[in-house]
C-alpha cells in the first residue's frame, strides 16, 4: 500500500485522495512557516499573524477535501442507476474545475502532472456537454415552487417575458400614466426657459 | 409551458423525482414538504403585494404581518418537527428574511442550551408564547468575531444580586442584531461578568429592554433601528445602548457557570460551551449556502434554457444559450457545487445532532473537532456560494439585475453570512489552529481520529503520471 499511485483523472476515489494529499500538504507547508517564523518573531502572535495566508489557504484546502470526500460518500447511498449516473457526472465536475481552479497546489504537492492537468481540461468540457441534456431536470429536483422562487426569470413554466412585462406594469412608477414630478417641476421649469 | 423548457425535460435521462426525493432524504418527506408548502401558497393570509414594491417601513409591516400569521397557523395545523417547520417557514419567507428570524434561531436554542432546570420553567413558555420576544446582542459597534474583546459589562452586586449592564464605550454600542431595533423586547446580551473585583470573560444575560405591556424602551436602555442595509429590508437590525440597567441574578444563564448570591464564581466545565449556539448556527449555515446557490443556478439555468441570443452558426435561429460553452462552464460547476453542499449540510446538520447529545452526556470529546469544522465549512461554502450567486446573475444578461429575477434579493440576503456568525477569514483561522495542533499531534506520532486524520498518512503516497 505504500507503492506510490498515479491519479487517475476519471476517478472519483482517485480524486478524493489528491484533494487529501493536497490538503495535507497545505497543512505541512502553513505548520512548517508557522514553525520558521517562530525562530524569528518576537512573540508566537507575531508569528501566527505572518503565517495567516498560509493557515488559511491550508484550511480552504481542508474544507475542500471534506466537501469532495462527502459529496463522493454520498453517491454510495443512491440506488436508482440513473440518478447514480447523472450525481456522478455532477461529482466528478465538482472535483475536476477544482483541479483546474487550485492546480497550483497540486503540481505543487507533485499530485499530478502539467500533461495530465491538459488531460483535466479536456475532460471538463465533455463533462459539461454530458450534463448540458439534463442542466433542467437537475434543477428542477430542487423542487422550488415559483412562489418560493419569486423569480419571473426562473419560472417553471419558462414565460419568462410575458410574465416580465406584467411585472414592471405593477411598478408603482407606473399606477399613472403621468408622473405628478412632470406638473411640479417640469412645467413650471419649462414656463421659464 | 414554454416549448423550449418542455424539450429541455423530456431529453433528460433520469427521473427528477427521485432525485428531489433524495434531497429530501425519502419520499415520504418530499410529499410532506410538499403538502405543507401548498399550506401557505394557498393561504390568503400571506398574499401581499411585491415586497420590491413597498417601502422599507410597509416591508417591515408586512414581514411582521406575515410571521405573527405564521405562529399562529403552525399551532392551528400542529406543526411541530423541525424540519416541517422550516419547510413552513421558507414558504412564508421566500427569498426574504424575517423580523422574528433571531428569536427561532439564536433566542430560544440558546435558552434551551443555556439555561437552568429554573430558568428554563419560567423563561420557556414567555418565549414559546412570544410574549418575551428575544434577540441574541453579541456584536458591537467595535467589535465583531472576536469576541473575547467585547467590551459591554455586566458587574455583580452582592448586596442586591443583581448584574448592573452597561456599555462604557460609543464602540461597546450593541449593533447588528436582527429584530433589536423595534421587534424584541427581551436580548440575550453577551457582556464581560465581573464579580468580587474580578473579570471572568464573556457571559450571556437575559436583559429585558422594553414594557411587555407598552413596548416602550425600559428606563437606562436606548434602542432602534440601524438603518437601511446592502438588504435584509424586512429586518429592523437595531443598536441597543445600555446605561447601568440593572437585572436579577437569574437573569445570567446558569446551566454552565455560576455565580453565587454571595458573588462567587463558578467555572462551566468547558470553555467552549458558549460557542454551542455558533457551532449549531454554522451548521445551519452549511444548508443556507446550498439554498442559496441552488435557487440562483434553478433561476439561471432555466431562463438559460428559454433565452435565445446571438448565433452558434451563420444563418442557423439564435440558439438558446445554455448551448454556449461558456455558459455552461458558468453554471455547470456552480450546479455541482449547489449538490455537493447540500449533501455537506445534512452531513453537519446530522454531526451537529448527535454531538450535542454526546455533549448533553457530559462527553465534549468531539466539541473542538466539530467547532473547527464548522467554522470552516460556514467560510468555505458562504465564500463560494456568494460569488456563485453573483456569476448566476450575470448569466442572466441585464435581465439578471431586474428585481423581479429575483437574484439581487437572493444575494442582499446571502452575502452577509460571509460576516455574521464569524468573519469568514477569522473562521479559517480558526480551523488552521485546529490543523496544527493536529498536524504537531501527527508528528509527535499520536494517532488521529475523524476527519483530520489523514495528517497521519505517508505523503508520498501519490506521484504525478508523465502522460
Amino acid at each position: 500500500s505504500s507503492r506510490p499511485t498515479v491519479v487517475s483523472i476519471n476517478d472519483l476515489a482517485s480524486l478524493v485522495e489528491a484533494y487529501k494529499f493536497r490538503a495535507a500538504k497545505l497543512v505541512e507547508i502553513a505548520a512548517k512557516n508557522l514553525q520558521a517564523e517562530l525562530q524569528h518573531s518576537k512573540s508566537n502572535e507575531d508569528a501566527w499573524n505572518n503565517s495567516s495566508i498560509d493557515l488559511v489557504r491550508a484550511s480552504d484546502a481542508h474544507c475542500h477535501y471534506v466537501v469532495v470526500k462527502l459529496f463522493a460518500a454520498k453517491l454510495s447511498e443512491i440506488g436508482d442507476t440513473a440518478v447514480h449516473s447523472v450525481l456522478s457526472t455532477l461529482a466528478l465536475l465538482y472535483a475536476l474545475h477544482g483541479v483546474t481552479q487550485n492546480s497550483g497546489d497540486f503540481l505543487q504537492a507533485g499530485l499530478l502532472s502539467v500533461p495530465q492537468l491538459a488531460q483535466i481540461s479536456q475532460r471538463l468540457k465533455g463533462l459539461l456537454s454530458e450534463l448540458r441534456p439534463n442542466a433542467v431536470a437537475l434543477v428542477d429536483s430542487f423542487d422550488y415552487r415559483d412562489e418560493m422562487l419569486n423569480s419571473v426569470l426562473g419560472r417553471y413554466d419558462g414565460n419568462v417575458y410575458e410574465h416580465m412585462f406584467e411585472w414592471a406594469k405593477r411598478s408603482p412608477l407606473n399606477h399613472t400614466e403621468v408622473h405628478e414630478s412632470q406638473h411640479k417641476y417640469l412645467k413650471p421649469l419649462q414656463s421659464k426657459l | 409551458m414554454n416549448p423550449d423548457i418542455s424539450r429541455e425535460r423530456e431529453n433528460a435521462s433520469f427521473n427528477p423525482e427521485i432525485l428531489t426525493n433524495i434531497l429530501d432524504g425519502g419520499a415520504e418527506k418530499t410529499r410532506r414538504r410538499r403538502e405543507i408548502e401548498s399550506l401557505v401558497i394557498s393561504d390568503p393570509d400571506f398574499q401581499h403585494e411585491d415586497l420590491n414594491f413597498l417601502s422599507r417601513s410597509e416591508r417591515y409591516d408586512a414581514a411582521v404581518r406575515k410571521s405573527a400569521q405564521m405562529i399562529l397557523k403552525l399551532r392551528e395545523y400542529g406543526i411541530s418537527d423541525p424540519e416541517e417547520i422550516y419547510s413552513y417557514k421558507s414558504v412564508v419567507k421566500g427569498v426574504y428574511q424575517e423580523p422574528f428570524g433571531v428569536h427561532y434561531v439564536m433566542f430560544m436554542p440558546t435558552l434551551n442550551s443555556q439555561c437552568t432546570a429554573e430558568q428554563r420553567k419560567k423563561w420557556i413558555p414567555l418565549a414559546e408564547s412570544f410574549h418575551m420576544l428575544g434577540t441574541y446582542a453579541q456584536t458591537e459597534l467595535g467589535h465583531g468575531t472576536h469576541i473575547r474583546a467585547l467590551e459591554t459589562t455586566a458587574t455583580y452586586d452582592p448586596s442586591t444580586q443583581e448584574f448592573v449592564l452597561n456599555s462604557p464605550t460609543i464602540s461597546s454600542i450593541k449593533w447588528w442584531p436582527g429584530g433589536l431595533g423595534k421587534t424584541s423586547n427581551h436580548a440575550i446580551v453577551l457582556a464581560q461578568l465581573y464579580t468580587q473585583g474580578k473579570c471572568h470573560g464573556l457571559h450571556a444575560f437575559i436583559t429585558p429592554i422594553r414594557c411587555m405591556k407598552t413596548h416602550m424602551p425600559l428606563p437606562g436602555v436606548v434602542v432602534g433601528d440601524i438603518g437601511p442595509k446592502f438588504g435584509f429590508d424586512e429586518v429592523d437590525n437595531g443598536y441597543l445602548k445600555l446605561e447601568n440597567v440593572r437585572i436579577p441574578r437569574e437573569n445570567m444563564l446558569m446551566k454552565y457557570a455560576k455565580v453565587e448570591p454571595d458573588g462567587t464564581y463558578v467555572k462551566p466545565p468547558s470553555d467552549k460551551l458558549t460557542y454551542g449556539t455558533m457551532v449549531f448556527i454554522r451548521s445551519m449555515i452549511v444548508g443556507e449556502s446550498a439554498r442559496a446557490l441552488s435557487k440562483s443556478c434553478t433561476i439561471a439555468i432555466r431562463y438559460s434554457a428559454v433565452r435565445h441570443q446571438s448565433e452558434l452558426r451563420p444563418g442557423e435561429p439564435e440558439p438558446q444559450i445554455l448551448d454556449y460553452q461558456t455558459q455552461q462552464y458558468k453554471l455547470f460547476p456552480l450546479l455541482a457545487t449547489a449538490y455537493a453542499f447540500h449533501f455537506v449540510g445534512q452531513y453537519m446538520s446530522k454531526t451537529y445532532h448527535r454531538i450535542s447529545g454526546d455533549i448533553n452526556q457530559g462527553d465534549f470529546s468531539e466539541l473542538p473537532e466539530l467547532h473547527a469544522l464548522s467554522a470552516g465549512l460556514k467560510a468555505f461554502t458562504t465564500w463560494a456560494a456568494n460569488t456563485g450567486i453573483e456569476v448566476c446573475r450575470m448569466s442572466c444578461g441585464g435581465h439578471g439585475y431586474s428585481r423581479c429575477s429575483s437574484l439581487p434579493d437572493i444575494y442582499v440576503t446571502f452575502t452577509p453570512t460571509c460576516t455574521y456568525e464569524g468573519e469568514n477569514t477569522v473562521m479559517m483561522l480558526q480551523t488552521a489552529r485546529y490543523l496544527v495542533k493536529s498536524y504537531k499531534q501527527a508528528r509527535a506520532g499520536q494517532q488521529l481520529t475523524g476527519i483530520v486524520s489523514y495528517l497521519n498518512e505517508p505523503q508520498n503516497r501519490i506521484q504525478p503520471h508523465s502522460v
